[in-house]
């Protein structure tokens, strides 16, 4: 554990909180992808299967539960308590252009060729691509809140974090696993457009608008 | 050096 894989994982924590809080204060979910979000759940669920199979630390069984029951959290807001708010004539993004394949890639390139390995490297491709149908949504609608455009910010600088670790995990402990690294690059090059405009309108006190 | 697996990250 490193300074910058510790403030990547509170970074993604912040994202998840800030998003649940959004929608619990607000009373609605207007903004937010259903689709991105039910992409995360899927992530964590396969991701964190070795949750029972694999004792890593305390830090780490309790992280993996929070992010599990919260993005479950997120999704059931979204699709039962709130979904009269649930703005799903924008959110049109196919997840299946993903879900499928992501799910053949992972049989062809994974570590080892066993059932949790192949979820495990289903949820990391999944992952990095899991925020396309929240930016698509606004690329459909032009703008976001600033409360989402908050959120977003913190999710994408997670995994930006992460690169910084693995940087350094390569030249502390000559550790580096290509597929995360890889599938973590992808994803953090997804967010560049919109942290470009995170900091030239959202810092300055503007709402985040697309240019039309 | 050898690829490590990144099963202890989240």
């Amino acid at each position: 554990m490193n300074v910058f894989r510790l403030v990547g994982d509170l970074s993604h924590l912040l994202a998840i909180i800030i998003l649940l809080l959004k929608i619990w204060k607000t009373r609605s979910c207007a903004g937010v992808s259903g689709k991105s979000q039910i992409l995360f759940s899927l992530v964590f669920i396969t991701r964190y299967l070795d949750l029972f199979t694999n004792f890593i630390s305390v830090y780490n069984s309790v992280m993996k539960i929070i992010y599990l029951v919260t993005s479950l959290g997120t999704v059931y807001l979204m699709y039962f308590k709130f979904k009269a708010t649930y703005d799903s004539n924008h959110d049109t993004f196919r997840i299946e252009f993903l879900v499928v394949p992501v799910g053949g890639l992972s049989f062809l390139v994974n570590h080892d060729f066993t059932p949790l390995e192949i979820l495990w490297t289903f949820s990391i491709y999944l992952e990095s691509v899991a925020i396309l149908p929240q930016l698509f949504m606004i690329s459909k609608t032009g703008e976001a809140e600033t409360i989402t455009s908050h959120y977003l910010f913190a999710l994408g600088s997670y995994r930006a974090l992460y690169i910084v670790n693995w940087v350094y995990r390569y030249y502390t402990e000559g550790f580096f696993d290509l597929i995360a690294i890889v599938a973590g690059c992808v994803q953090t090059i997804l967010y560049c457009d919109f942290f470009y405009l995170y900091i030239t309108k959202v810092l300055k006190g503007k709402q985040l608008k697309l240019p039309a | 050096r050898k690829a490590t697996h990144a099963k202890d990250e989240l």
